[in-house]
């Protein structure tokens, strides 16, 4: 899917680096 | 255990008794003892005064103290509840909640409303929300000309900013989801349901038998 087709959001969503399963991982 | 949560009260300002938090939270009483021991892990990687500070929240999350990221800096501030610059223990339970599958779907909803209104202002604006794409942009390899974040900026605010008065309010905010579902998945952990088994790498030492929650 090419990025333009998405709202920001969408993008937001599936991009954001912020795992917060991470935490459990310390 | 009276001993217990008193030299824990001393420790650990915020600290909060588990079946009191539990009673709050999706989390039965042995999974917030759980998560006890998970924030003193936390709360002492930089300084050991029982409370997370930000430098200790990137640590956790990125094994990386000094490394920036606007999403994290945001729910960091969000589990700020008291605005003190640290995370207690208290907060940390009820924040972390509202990423467990059983929370309520409006929390999910006025969580992220609260994570992208990164001004605080009541309002997703546009400048935010292009904040946020550039933020993703310049942390992943996607590369975007200005006139495409501007056409995507375009297509969001035409679908989400209903009255068109060029900012979101929480009434569009919760419409928008309800025609987007997908995008309320980043606000469900479904590993929260059992954290107990799921991450059996930090001590769990359950002082009180499980009562029903």
């Amino acid at each position: 899917e090419q990025p333009t087709s998405m709202n920001a959001f969408e993008l937001i969503s599936m991009s954001q680096g912020l795992n917060l399963g991470n935490l459990f991982d310390h | 255990m009276g001993c217990f949560q008193s030299k824990a009260r001393r420790q650990y300002p915020g600290y909060e008794d588990p079946v009191n938090l539990a009673s709050q939270t999706a989390f039965s009483v042995s999974e917030v003892e759980a998560l006890f021991e998970l924030f003193k892990s936390i709360s002492s990687s930089v300084v050991d005064d029982g409370l997370i500070n930000k430098e200790e929240f990137h640590l956790a999350l990125f094994k990386n103290r000094k490394r920036e990221n606007l999403f994290a800096n945001r729910i960091f501030d969000l589990f700020d509840v008291k605005q003190k610059g640290v995370i207690d223990f208290g907060d940390f339970v009820r924040s972390l909640n509202v990423f467990h599958p059983n929370a309520s779907h409006e929390d999910k909803v006025d969580f992220s409303f609260k994570l992208y209104d990164l001004d605080g202002t009541g309002f997703i604006e546009r400048k935010e929300v292009k904040q946020m794409l550039i933020a993703l942009l310049c942390e992943s390899e996607m590369r975007l000309s200005d006139e495409t974040i501007e056409m995507i900026l375009d297509k969001t605010f035409s679908e989400a900013d209903v009255n068109q008065d060029g900012k979101i309010d929480k009434l569009e905010w919760q419409e928008f989801v309800s025609r987007n579902p997908s995008l309320m998945k980043i606000m469900t952990l479904p590993y929260l349901r059992d954290i107990t088994t799921t991450f059996p790498s930090f001590v769990f030492n359950s002082e009180v038998e499980d009562i029903a929650t």
